[in-house]
């Protein structure tokens, strides 16, 4: 079983076409091994992206850096995931 | 969970116990749902559909698939909900009695069953199929870039290790080709809703081409419809549009092809999900999304019965 302990979700809104494409580019950067939940399309639409925990804070720092505001969805997707492992295990029980 | 009277609709499952589901829900259902094997995944399981039919022969049909992206388990846990739902209203509420009496059901459980399998036993977040093509060593393809539809266009990656990866040619994927051979040789689909989760959306066509679709008007106002009486249930607010203007650019998607084949009702759902939870929906909220998805599906269908074409 793959873990997640530590990757954050982020939702990130862009201004401009500028930031638009600046967060697409991070798609093709392979090593960072970025998931798209929700994907680039228009300036004002969110963004969300499933990011490791090794990459967390570079990817931070890239976005800080451009003036792109994003939020923390998610701080610890493994501890949602061991939430809904444990109502599965309960729910079997039942 | 031996039948589906006592079968627990909010929490989710594992496919063994949704395909053994299927069974007990089609032997309780009085004869008005069976099953049907459409085709095998590229690990060889079934993939199977449940038929709703009152009778008549090659009747006008509605198809709906639930969770093509693995990892929307929100998606075949409302559908097992919705198959009971229509079970239990047949012969009470009109709408669902006048539907069945004049058309046919198609509902696709779970659209990726490996996916779905990999999903419960190594990899949560798993999207893709888990096919192998020759060039890679990265598995998988998003089966909902890989209909015939702008194949390999934009919205798509050409990249295998993408979670976007449109695969080596168009219908490469077991599960999208067995949809494929399976709506083309029916011929008589009227309707076709292929049912996601995430950010809360209804689409229609298109997703590759800015172009509008030459229904546009009618589509526009059914999905207001069908999100506003969703929106009356629990409160969920839904936005609307052609997949491009509203999400963003995607080819290869299952209900551009289908509109493309002349279906004209054809939506994509993207059920609750605010993000806050990623795909992994609390359980205590299935019951919700499913009562909402209901009526907003209900509105959708009712209008394809009372608008033949």
């Amino acid at each position: 079983q793959k873990t997640f302990i530590g990757d954050q979700v982020l939702r990130i809104t862009v201004n401009n076409e500028e930031q638009l494409a600046l967060v697409s580019s991070l798609q093709e950067q392979e090593h960072l091994n970025i998931d798209f939940w929700l994907e680039p399309s228009k300036p004002l639409l969110p963004i969300d992206i499933q990011v490791p925990r090794e990459h967390v804070q570079s990817v931070k720092a890239l976005l800080e850096f451009n003036g792109v505001s994003y939020s923390t969805l998610i701080e610890d997707l493994q501890a949602l995931m061991d939430e809904e492992e444990k109502e599965m295990v309960l729910s079997h029980h039942k | 969970e031996r039948n589906s009277q006592t079968f627990n609709y909010a929490s989710y499952h594992t496919l063994d116990e949704i395909y053994t589901w299927m069974d007990s829900f089609v032997a309780s259902s009085s004869g008005l749902v069976s099953k049907l094997q459409i085709g095998t995944t590229f690990e060889n399981r079934p993939i199977y559909v449940l038929r709703f039919s009152t009778g008549g022969v090659n009747r006008p049909a509605i198809w709906i698939n639930f969770g093509i992206h693995a990892r929307e388990w929100i998606s075949p846990a409302t559908s097992l909900w919705f198959a009971n739902k229509l079970v239990s209203e047949y012969g009470k509420d009109s709408s669902v009695s006048s539907l069945l009496n004049t058309m046919d059901l198609y509902l696709e459980i779970v659209t990726n069953p490996d996916g779905y399998s990999f999903t419960h036993t190594n990899n949560r977040m798993w999207r893709k199929t888990r096919s192998n093509h020759a060039g890679t060593s990265c598995k998988g393809v998003d089966p909902n870039r890989n209909f015939d539809a702008n194949f390999g266009g934009p919205g798509a990656s050409g990249n295998a290790c993408s979670s976007t990866y449109y695969g080596p040619y168009v219908n490469s994927e077991k599960e999208v080709k067995a949809i494929v051979d399976f709506v083309t040789n029916h011929g008589n689909f009227k309707s076709f809703i292929d049912v996601h989760s995430y950010s809360q959306l209804l689409m229609f066509p298109y997703g590759y081409t800015s172009t509008k679709p030459k229904d546009y008007n009618e589509l526009m106002e059914l999905s207001k419809k069908s999100i506003t009486a969703l929106a009356s249930v629990h409160g969920t607010k839904y936005r609307y549009g052609p997949i491009l203007t509203t999400i963003y650019q995607s080819s290869g998607s299952s209900i551009d092809w289908a509109y493309d084949q002349g279906i004209k009702y054809a939506f994509c759902f993207e059920l609750r999900d605010t993000g806050r939870y990623g795909f992994i929906l609390p359980a205590n909220q299935i019951i919700a999304t499913a009562e909402e998805t209901y009526v907003g599906l209900m509105e959708i269908l009712d209008h394809v019965r009372l608008n033949p074409y």
